[in-house]
């Protein structure tokens, strides 16, 4: 089962969660340690990339327009600067005593919030990415509730230019978001929902053309069109609500699927 | 996006201190 939801925050994160772990056990099978190497490069080094990421975390923050990462996100900053601030901590007192069993918890929880903080932030940031594909979802879906009021093919040619570039942008977004996902039932889920969405649409358009020559011609059967019409409208607008409600899942709750 | 690049270089830089402080301990046991 994996532990991070995207392939992208599982490459960043897995290699140095493994290294953390592996120091967690090493620290607690040899509690009395040897000395420990001067750490003050590579802790000066973490510190370094914390500042960069702070600056760029800010910047982030300035420039969206998501109110949600504007929350989120601050917090998992100062997460990541105090866990910095306990690896400084650790390597000061390791350089007076390289024994020194508070420094090692020092740097074991600093190694831990490090991960933590990066984890959240992350996870803000694909929060974010996730509620503009969102966003797009829900344009096509505002589309699809005004094709039962389109009557004249000039309409009718005018709802096919402008669902047809959102259709393509969400079709683009939730595959290549699918691929990402580490779960492969969620990714099956989106995988199987899009493609009843491309193979939806032009039966939807094709429906709409009949209804409007039906009405054209007076006839009674106007009626089932439009039923027809709306049925697809219906099965496409379930589909994409049902992308939109997979795509926000990050648990790995199995119960949800029995 | 620039965060992600951001992001691995914490894990890089965290993963080379966690390495180099782990090392002297693995020799102990």
């Amino acid at each position: 089962m994996p532990v991070f939801h995207t392939k992208t925050i599982e490459s960043i994160l897995e290699p140095v969660a493994q290294q953390v772990s592996r120091l967690v056990i090493l620290h607690e099978e040899a509690e009395d340690g040897n000395a420990m190497p001067d750490l003050e490069k590579p802790v000066l080094a973490v510190s370094r990339a914390v500042v960069n990421l702070v600056k760029v975390g800010r910047s982030t923050i300035e420039s969206s327009e998501d109110s949600l990462l504007k929350q989120d996100m601050p917090a998992a900053l100062l997460r990541v600067e105090a866990a910095a601030r306990l690896l400084e901590e650790a390597s000061s007192m390791l350089k007076v005593d390289p024994y020194s069993q508070p420094a090692r918890k020092k740097l074991i929880e600093g190694a831990r919030g490090i991960l933590q903080g990066t984890s959240s932030l992350l996870l803000c940031f694909d929060e974010s990415e996730v509620r503009k594909i969102i966003r797009e979802c829900k344009t096509v879906l505002d589309y699809l509730a005004v094709a039962e009021v389109i009557e004249t093919m000039e309409d009718l040619i005018q709802f096919v230019k402008d669902l047809s570039p959102c259709l393509t942008k969400v079709s683009r977004e939730v595959d290549h978001r699918s691929q990402e996902l580490t779960h492969q039932v969620h990714r099956e889920t989106l995988t199987r929902c899009l493609d009843s969405v491309k193979t939806l649409s032009p039966i939807l358009i094709c429906s709409m053309k009949i209804f409007i020559q039906i009405l054209r011609q007076h006839c009674r059967e106007s009626d089932e069109a439009a039923e027809n019409r709306n049925y697809l409208a219906g099965r496409m607008s379930d589909e994409l609500h049902e992308i939109i409600r997979v795509l926000q899942l990050t648990t790995y709750d199995e119960d949800e699927w029995d | 996006e620039i965060i992600l690049e951001a992001c691995k270089s914490i894990a890089a830089a965290t993963g080379a201190l966690v390495k180099a402080a782990g090392t002297a301990q693995r020799e102990l046991v």
